[in-house]
């Protein structure tokens, strides 16, 4: 594995967006994850459509059938993931702008963008993690947001972090092996993480999580996809 | 007033803030992410959620040394509004749905030497 790592240099990472005050992030984490694999499989980066999963989406968990993808109510990435699947597929952004609320669905399978081959959940192991992001493109993941309604900057390593309670759907696109702890005196690891809330929150809308320990329930609901490709 | 059997003895923070420095903050905050309040009374609300959430950036700040952590656009939320309206990944039960599944999973691991 390269110590450094960052799909944003390679060209396969979207414009930071903005998913507004709609509990929707599900949604641009799954649209960030099929990006990234559509950009590995084809070379092309294609900004994709969240406003077709906020109105379109309804797939349920497998094991919980009252957990189900809802609009700006929450969703999963691995539901989205499914539906993605069965509907044939997701438009551009442009043929289906995202509007911040949820409405009727226009989805329309003659601009279909993008296919789904398959997807699968990542082990808890950070190393694997690593490893599947380098191999598949940027993944997926779920995490306790709490310490990042009052993030401004630096890597984030709280001392306290529930690993439980995730909330909050994000994309990792990236990792560093130096960034520089105080409390620790040294370098340590971190995870580059793609928020959807614009680019004035965090680091132009980035956010820096130590990398290693699971802080915040990073490594607990990882997800990778591979795009159709069409012959 | 010193008729009254039960005599508050606590602070009232919405209108102590008024006229401090944290109003002055707060106003700043505004300006600079373009908020705006209809009325008085939310704007004197939305003041001591303010209040509350400067507080809690100090105690992320000492909870998370490598980070800077301080008024965002986000500081006149609070906490629960926060998850309800920027967050959205469900979590039916304590570890959430959709947690790694894979754990259990027979899932192909990948070669991390070298």
């Amino acid at each position: 594995l390269p110590e450094d790592f960052d799909w944003r240099e390679k060209g396969a990472v979207t414009d930071v967006k903005m998913q507004g005050a709609c509990g929707s992030c599900w949604a641009f984490s799954t649209t960030g994850a099929i990006e990234g694999a559509n950009f590995v499989s084809t070379g092309k980066l294609l900004n994709l459509s969240e406003q077709q999963l906020v109105d379109c989406d309804h797939a349920c968990d497998t094991k919980d059938k009252k957990a189900c993808d809802d609009g700006c109510g929450g969703g999963l990435m691995t539901n989205a993931y499914k539906y993605v699947m069965e509907a044939g597929g997701l438009e551009e952004e442009s043929s289906y702008p995202y509007t911040g609320k949820r409405g009727r669905c226009r989805f329309d399978a003659g601009k279909v963008a993008v296919r789904l081959a398959n997807f699968t959940t990542i082990p808890l192991d950070e190393n694997q993690i690593a490893a599947n992001l380098v191999r598949h493109g940027p993944l997926a993941v779920g995490l306790n947001a709490v310490y990042m309604q009052t993030y401004i900057g630096g890597v984030s390593c709280p001392l306290i972090c529930s690993k439980r309670r995730l909330n909050h759907g994000v994309l990792l696109v990236g990792y560093g092996s130096k960034g520089f702890s105080i409390l620790r005196l040294g370098n340590r690891p971190y995870w580059i993480i793609k928020n959807s809330w614009g680019k004035t929150w965090g680091e132009n809308g980035y956010y820096k999580l130590c990398r290693g320990h699971g802080i915040c329930g990073v490594n607990a609901m990882v997800s990778a996809v591979v795009t159709q490709v069409s012959s | 007033h010193e008729d009254l059997a039960i005599r508050q003895v606590t602070e009232d923070h919405r209108k102590t803030l008024v006229g401090t420095h944290t109003e002055s903050r707060f106003r700043a905050f505004m300006s600079e992410y373009g908020k705006s309040y209809e009325t008085r009374e939310e704007y004197v609300h939305r003041l001591g959620v303010f209040a509350r959430n400067v507080l809690r950036a100090a105690e992320h700040q000492m909870m998370d040394p490598t980070a800077v952590h301080g008024v965002t656009q986000f500081s006149d939320l609070t906490e629960e509004e926060f998850e309800r309206m920027f967050t959205g990944v469900l979590a039916a039960d304590e570890g959430g749905v959709g947690v790694q599944e894979a754990a259990a999973e027979d899932v192909e691991m990948a070669e991390i030497d070298g």
